[in-house]
Order: C-alpha cells, then sequence, then structure tokens
C-alpha cells in the first residue's frame, strides 16, 4: 500500500 | 488542473517534475511570467524543470531534500516577479499534520497542490512498517470526497501517468522503521 506522507500547496495570489 | 502537461522525471528528480507540471499549468492559465521564455529549438517545460532543479538544489542522485522544497519554491517564484504566492508544507517531518479537507482547495485556479508519498506495509490494525524508500512526489488534478486524480511524473519506461484512487484517512496509527515505532496523528490509506 502506498501512504501519503504530506503535501504541499502552492497559492498563487488571485486572479484579478 | 486536469490539463496540465506530463513531464516525465530522469532519476531521483521526482519533485521538480511533479512541482514543474503543475507551475507550467499555472503559467498557462494566468500567469504566464512563470514560463521561461521561447527560444526556437528548445523545450520551455524542459527549462522550467531546470530551473526548479537549481532552486530546490536536487541531486540526480539523492533526490531532494523536504527542508529545501519549500524555500526552493518560493524563491524560484520571486525570482519570476510573484513575490506574494504562499508555499506551505504538511505532513510527516513538519509541524502539522492535515485532514483531507484541505485538498478541496484544489479547485480553486490559484491553487495547486504536490503530494509527498512514501511506500509502507500494513502489519496490522492501525499498524504499518516503513519500506525503504526515497520517498515520490506526484502532483493533484482533482480532489473530491476522498476521491484524487493525480499525475505521476514517474521514469517513462515506468508507469508515468494518470491514476484515480480513493483514499481512507486513518488517525493514530503506529508506524516501525529502523529507528523504531512511534505514534503517527493521520495516514492515508490507498486500496
Amino acid at each position: 500500500a502506498a501512504i501519503l506522507t504530506g503535501a504541499i500547496c502552492i497559492e498563487m495570489p488571485p486572479l484579478a | 488542473k486536469y490539463t496540465m502537461p506530463d513531464l516525465d522525471q530522469e532519476e531521483n528528480t521526482c519533485f521538480p517534475a511533479a512541482a514543474s507540471n503543475i507551475i507550467y499549468w499555472f503559467g498557462e492559465n494566468g500567469y504566464p511570467n512563470l514560463l521561461p521564455a521561447l527560444v526556437t529549438g528548445e523545450n520551455r517545460h524542459r527549462r522550467l524543470f531546470t530551473k526548479l532543479l537549481v532552486h530546490c538544489n536536487v541531486s540526480y542522485r539523492l533526490g531532494t531534500k523536504f527542508e529545501v522544497m519549500t524555500t526552493g519554491l518560493k524563491n524560484f517564484f520571486k525570482e519570476q516577479g510573484y513575490n506574494d504566492v504562499k508555499v506551505s508544507y504538511r505532513g510527516f517531518g513538519g509541524a502539522v499534520f492535515t485532514g483531507p479537507e484541505w485538498f478541496e482547495k484544489n479547485g480553486q485556479d490559484n491553487v495547486g497542490f504536490i503530494l509527498c508519498i512514501d511506500y509502507v506495509k500494513k502489519t496490522g490494525e492501525r499498524e504499518y512498517s516503513a519500506a525503504e524508500s526515497l520517498g515520490h512526489c506526484i502532483s493533484l488534478l482533482t480532489y473530491s470526497d476522498n476521491v484524487a486524480v493525480i499525475l505521476d511524473p514517474a521514469h517513462t519506461a515506468d508507469e508515468r501517468g494518470r491514476y484515480t484512487f480513493r483514499f481512507q484517512p486513518v488517525r493514530n496509527v503506529r508506524l516501525t522503521d529502523s529507528n523504531g515505532t512511534y505514534p503517527l496523528p493521520l495516514v492515508y490509506e490507498l486500496p
């Protein structure tokens, strides 16, 4: 089985 | 993020490959300064990958260290002129674990995720043993209600591509590795 060990979130500035 | 391009990884470069896939998507969807200038005869996606390779200090032999992933990405975004990008890591080795509700933000056009996975064996009820592995990184295409479609940047000769899976959060588990057994607040089980 695979297990997610973490995640990186990228949040760009909101589009106008 | 369904139209994300799929650059394949070389050797131990899953992190910059997965990151370049989602960042290229942002480049084509509202953030054009993320994309390298078009030069005849060159592959723009490959040039973006190389920039991330350098920023994140990636080794073809050893891969990418967790602690440089977020700072490397932040520095890349600043170099491209985007100073207000938020890059955050939650999970193994970090301070905060998170439930799957965090991934709902992937539905926003300005938010994307890179999942950092490892392979372990289930040895009992809420008991797991760690496998010898460098870990792996993949990109999230869509997510809803514990069902994710992911893009795996695996080597061309392996099984690169898109996969759908349903995962189950399991809380308060124990993980055994070569250093002993210790508690983890959360893992996601895959079938």
